[in-house]
Order: structure tokens, then C-alpha cells, then sequence
């Protein structure tokens, strides 16, 4: 009964940015 | 709102959450840097049953426009060639010299001949704006802050003698 979540985050560009804290709330 | 958990993005941009109960969601990142400028990100998402959420944001669409004018106390004239400083308020000290400002600044600029220089800036961040003379680097006022909301616009007036 789940779902799936992902979560990219990008410069101007498209480029990923790594080692951002990215937080989950409810 | 109750954190659930923290995962940091990989080389790619990415993170995995997994396997979630529907439900909406709160995700935020407070520490997201395009160049060097820290962007305060926070979105709501849905999770459905059977459903995979890829979720893909542009920092720099956590942004708002600051337009500011500076204006003469004598006569109320536009005043250009004003140095502008924009600092993160946790980093600006009143008693810091114009370079030492420079130094933290997110953005930096001088007016034009209407006495306006604009920044597109990140949302809901303090800053605080610094004035300076740019011949002398003598410093002219400042102010403790200022905030946009995304992608509205803040006219923003501040006199100098």
C-alpha cells in the first residue's frame, strides 16, 4: 500500500547538487 | 510538523526516500548552494499508493526580486554609483568595514542613473542591505532586514545624506 519517493535537487543548469541535507516531515 | 527523516542528496542530486504510506509530505533543504549563494528549498509533496514521486526542483526557483532605491535626505533625488551590499543577516556585523562585508555578501552592486539596482535573491532568507560609497568605501547606512517572498517582488526605498 506504499508509494515511492525521490527527490533531485539542480542547479540553472540541470546539474545534481550533492551532499545537500534534504529533511522529511509529516 | 513531525521530521520523519534526513537523507543527504548524492553526486547525482539525489534522494531516495523509498518506500513512504500515501500521504503529503513536507521536504526541505536549507542547505542548497548555487554559486556559493545558500537557497532556503521547502515544498509540499503527494506519495500515492503504487505510485513512484520523482520529484525534481531547481533551487534557484526559491527566489524572489528585491528592487531597491536609494534616494538623497536633502532633496529626495535618485543617488547612482551607490555601492550595495546584500549579506546574510547572520553574517552581517554593523561594525564591519565595507570589504569585510564584501567578503560575506551573497550579492553585491551599484545603483543605477535612477538610483535602483535589483537583485533576484533567495526567498524567505534574512538579509541585510549595506550601503557604501564607492570611491571612498566609506560606509552610508544599512538596514537589518530585508526578505522576499518566491517570486514576488519587494521595492525597497533607503536614504543617504
Amino acid at each position: 500500500t506504499s508509494g515511492k519517493l525521490t527527490y533531485r535537487l539542480t542547479d540553472d543548469a540541470g546539474k545534481g547538487l550533492a551532499n545537500v541535507k534534504v529533511s522529511l516531515f509529516d | 510538523n513531525i521530521l520523519l527523516e534526513t537523507r543527504l542528496t548524492d553526486p547525482n542530486g539525489l534522494a531516495d526516500f523509498g518506500d513512504l504510506n500515501p500521504n503529503n509530505y513536507m521536504l526541505v533543504a536549507d542547505s542548497a548552494k548555487v554559486n556559493n549563494v545558500a537557497y532556503l528549498v521547502q515544498e509540499y509533496v503527494q506519495v500515492r499508493t503504487g505510485a513512484v514521486k520523482a520529484k525534481e526542483t531547481k533551487v534557484t526557483d526559491y527566489s524572489g526580486t528585491f528592487a531597491l532605491t536609494v534616494r538623497s535626505y536633502n532633496n529626495n533625488q535618485p543617488l547612482k554609483n551607490i555601492g550595495v551590499i546584500i549579506i546574510p543577516s547572520n553574517k552581517f556585523n554593523y561594525a564591519s568595514t565595507t570589504a569585510a562585508n564584501l567578503k560575506v555578501a551573497d550579492f553585491s552592486g551599484v545603483t543605477n542613473d535612477t538610483g535602483l539596482i535589483t537583485f533576484k535573491i533567495p526567498s524567505n532568507k534574512q538579509y541585510s542591505v549595506y550601503l557604501y560609497n564607492t570611491v571612498t568605501n566609506a560606509s552610508y547606512n544599512y538596514n537589518n532586514s530585508v526578505s522576499v517572498q518566491k517570486d514576488a517582488t519587494v521595492n525597497y526605498l533607503m536614504n543617504i545624506y
